[in-house]
């Protein structure tokens, strides 16, 4: 399983939040507008957060975030 | 299996709910409006609750929270 | 498996039910006006019971709770 | 796999049969009017009857019991 | 894998046959007019017969018993 | 896997041949009209004959036996 | 896995090739007009031959035996 | 999974190549003219080649062989 | 999982490429003018080559080679 | 799982994040114009980077990157 | 899983990509105008890389190589 996301702006940022116990960032990875990102669920990872203006493409459908 | 949940306001909150003999949150998650979290079932976590305005979308379809 | 559940009145109620050869209540979880509660079906929780005026959403479709 | 079931009246009874080489009645859940229980068939229950008034939502399709 | 029969007359009855090198009844459920069963294929069962009229709901459709 | 047979008359017989390197009939299930078996393919039953006039529905669709 | 064949003759026979190195016929099931057999894939067959006027339904849809 | 073969003429052979190293005819079935054969992919068969005019249905289609 | 190939012309080719560190052909089957090979993938097999003039149809729809 | 990645001016790269506790790129393919690479999800792989301007073809959908 | 690719001039390559830490060509597969070429993922296979004018049927739909 995995997500998609679209930047539509310079520095949007894709969060992975560990998995476990703890619920913290592990990783931010920083998008440019018109870059895009293909992210799974994994060990590692069992949340995704996503911050400033993108598109997002998952099993349940297509939501943009952003204002 | 996973939730996507949309922030339409600042604050909105995202607590996961223990796996097992009890249920208690183990992790509250805060959205800023127009952020979007997408959140698995795990080991630790085999309910959601969701307070504040959202949009929320799930394999049974959509749902808003908020009034 | 889960199932959604958005509450359309203060004090629903949402009850699980103990998976074994007992059946009986291991946890209500209360939910305000708006607030959504996703719950899995689990090594604990093999019933649930909702109380209060609610919109289900499960694998079989929608269903209101309340009269 | 579940079931869903709505009460439409009081004093609906969901009642779990064992599984196994017996066939009895382990547990009768009363539900009272707008009350929803969605339950699951599981290591001690392989068949559901449905008495009183009810809404019943399965894989198959719906079906309403009660006269 | 289950089925779901409600019955149309007092007296419906459902027959568990036992999986096996033989093939009886285990038990017969008696179903009041209204009533509705769901009930699985298990270790124990491995084919159903109804008798009486009831409606009949499988993964194959729908079918009426009685005349 | 299963399949659904309703007899359309009297004496309706559903046979169940042996899995196998032998292929004969284990048992022979007599319907009268009206009546309903569901049976399913089992460890001991590789293979079904239905003789008289009957409905029968399969994953590949519906059929009648009998002239 | 199976398929369905209705006799519409008297005659129809369904050969059971033997699964393995070698093909062979072990078993010849002969089907009066009308009746209707269902047979599955096993461990000892592994091909299905039908002589005869015969309506044949598979996973693939419908095709009919004989001219 | 299985194919389906209907001879539209005598003659009609079905090829059974071996699954392996080498690619050799282990089996061919000849069909007369009407008659059906569904044939299995096994341990010894992982290609099938058809010969003489026939219609062939697959998991991805209808064919017909010959000219 | 197999693909299905008719050919349109005599001495279509079917080459089978070896699964492993190495990718040569292991088998080449010719194929006359509407014959049909069914062929799937293998523990040896794990790309197929069509040469020639020929109709050939896969789980992603249907395409023809030659011209 | 797969994705598929359609360059649409030279330059386009597909950079691979490693999977684990960190997430850096181990690897950065780069497509020249018209030039398509399909890349799974993998043991090493579990998210992939697309900048530049292309057409991503993945089971959500279709997206193009760039401006 | 597999990708079915069909050249529309001489000289396409299809570019096998290892799987594991290292990401290097191991195998290029040339077709001539009019070649189809199925090809799996496997063990050493975890991308393919399509040069030159071709069409390319994935799971995910269809796209043209080159310009
Ligand atoms: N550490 C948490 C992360 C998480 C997943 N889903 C959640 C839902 C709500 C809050 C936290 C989470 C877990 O693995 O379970
Ligand atoms: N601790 C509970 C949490 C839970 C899941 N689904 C529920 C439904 C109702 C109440 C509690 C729950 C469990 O793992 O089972
Ligand atoms: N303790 C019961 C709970 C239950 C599940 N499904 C039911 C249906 C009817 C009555 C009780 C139940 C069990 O695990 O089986
Ligand atoms: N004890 C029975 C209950 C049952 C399931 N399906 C049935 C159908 C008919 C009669 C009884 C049953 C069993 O586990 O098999
Ligand atoms: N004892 C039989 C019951 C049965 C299942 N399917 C059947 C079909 C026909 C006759 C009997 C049966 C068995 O387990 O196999
Ligand atoms: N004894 C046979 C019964 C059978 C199943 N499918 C068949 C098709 C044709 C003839 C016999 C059969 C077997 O288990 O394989
Ligand atoms: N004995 C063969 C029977 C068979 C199955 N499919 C076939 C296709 C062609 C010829 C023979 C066969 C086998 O098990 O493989
Ligand atoms: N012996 C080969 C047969 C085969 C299957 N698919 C093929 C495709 C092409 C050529 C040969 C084959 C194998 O098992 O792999
Ligand atoms: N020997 C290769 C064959 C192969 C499969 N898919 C490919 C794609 C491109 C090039 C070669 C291949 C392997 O098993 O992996
Ligand atoms: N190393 C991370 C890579 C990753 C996957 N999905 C992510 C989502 C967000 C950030 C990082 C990731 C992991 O395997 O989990
Ligand atoms: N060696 C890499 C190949 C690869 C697969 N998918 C990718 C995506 C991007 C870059 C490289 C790759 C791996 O097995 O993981």
């Amino acid at each position: 399983d995995y997500i998609v996301v679209k930047a539509l702006e310079n520095g949007v940022t894709i969060i992975g939040l560990t998995r476990g116990r703890d619920t913290k960032s592990h990783h931010s990875e920083k998008l440019d507008r018109g870059e895009v990102m293909v992210a799974q669920f994994t060990e590692f990872t069992s949340a995704i957060k996503i911050r400033g203006r993108a598109q997002v493409y998952t099993r349940h459908g297509y939501v943009e975030t952003g204002d």
